[in-house]
């Protein structure tokens, strides 16, 4: 039998760089969101090689280790909602109840042996027109597992948030709560939303979520080598 | 893009040697947002005497690869000569666009050649 071709440039440069796949054509281009590129200038060469390895504060880079979230990690994805349609309950007027909404992540690009270390869950609302003033008062997030069908009812509530304003973005951080803690991620990850407002009758609108993940692939993250004697 | 090995195509005295990757190279340029890019370097040159001891400020040679070139400097067929290896590495980070559009920050450990040795 023929032995398998040894592989072209780009396949080697893959494996080196631990990517099951190559680029699929274009990928759908979107902008990188900020905290992207700030991690990504934390520990770019250029500012680590100037310090050989110091963050542009002077602090010595950990390897494996994403300093500004504090956790370890050797990959970071910012994960955008695959976006359900919104499910309104019963009628909203008669009842005063503000719309909830479904937000699926695809986690099927992390590899099994990647170890979840981070997972924040980032939400941006927007207040739905209301003639009155913004309400006074804090606004209550609550994030439950959603089923896997489509008009499912939601699963166990994971958490619950104050929401003290809504230009802020929300963050809930579900590492431990999602699933398991120590535990592989999912396939994919489902959550049902739910944002009761301070005064009746005046809703929000969800803009933006999205799942920021961070896993340590051991495979690529060897102990710091002992300093030489 | 590397720097052209020196004419005795044995590369003269063991050091780093310039690499360029590009991404562009190898048709990624599309899904790697940032480096475009990177130095990764290599490794090349003679480990005879006096190269395979340490040089002003660089990596310390280790007694074993010593005892080698002085060996070969004896008896030339005994043992070949140490090897010019990477001494010290960096780390790079990639961010790019994975498949599933997620955007992706990826830190890799050992990726530039900042110094070479005999070993």
């Amino acid at each position: 039998t023929r032995a398998p071709a040894p592989p072209g440039p780009a396949a080697a440069l893959l494996q080196a760089l631990g990517l099951r796949d190559g680029p699929r054509g274009a990928p759908t281009l979107r902008p990188v969101p900020p905290v992207m590129w700030r991690l990504f200038r934390h520990r770019d060469p250029q500012e680590t090689r100037a310090g050989w390895r110091r963050t542009p504060s002077g602090a010595t880079l950990r390897p494996c280790h994403v300093e500004e979230l504090g956790v370890a990690g050797n990959i970071v994805r910012h994960i955008p909602d695959r976006g359900a349609p919104t499910r309104i309950p019963e009628p909203v007027s008669a009842l005063g109840l503000c719309p909830e909404w479904t937000v699926v992540f695809d986690l099927s690009a992390v590899e099994p042996a990647e170890r979840p270390t981070l997972a924040r869950l980032e939400l941006r609302f927007a207040e739905v027109g209301t003639e009155a003033a913004a309400p006074s008062g804090r606004w209550e997030l609550s994030v439950a597992l959603a089923g896997e069908e489509a008009g499912a009812g939601p699963g166990p509530v994971l958490l619950h948030q104050e929401v003290p304003a809504l230009e802020l973005p929300v963050r809930a951080e579900l590492l431990g709560i999602a699933w398991a803690p120590n535990a592989s991620a999912p396939r994919s990850l489902r959550l049902a939303l739910a944002l009761r407002p301070p005064a009746p009758a005046t809703c929000a609108r969800l803009a933006e979520a999205s799942l920021l993940l961070v896993t340590l692939d051991p495979r690529l993250c060897h102990p710091l080598a002992r300093p030489r004697r | 893009e590397a720097e052209p090995t020196s004419g005795d195509g044995l590369g003269g005295v063991c050091r780093a040697r310039r690499l360029y990757v590009s991404f562009r190279e190898v048709g990624w340029h599309r899904w790697v947002i940032a480096p475009r890019g990177f130095l990764a370097n290599y490794c090349q040159g003679q480990c005879t005497l006096p190269a395979a001891l340490p040089g002003p400020g660089g990596p310390p040679a280790l007694n074993h690869a010593v005892l080698r070139a002085l060996m070969h400097a004896a008896a030339p067929g005994a043992a070949g000569l140490p090897c010019c290896v990477p001494a010290r590495l960096s780390p790079i980070s990639v961010l790019f666009f994975d498949n599933s559009d997620n955007v992706v920050l990826r830190h890799y450990e050992d990726m530039v050649v900042d110094e070479c040795g005999c070993r």
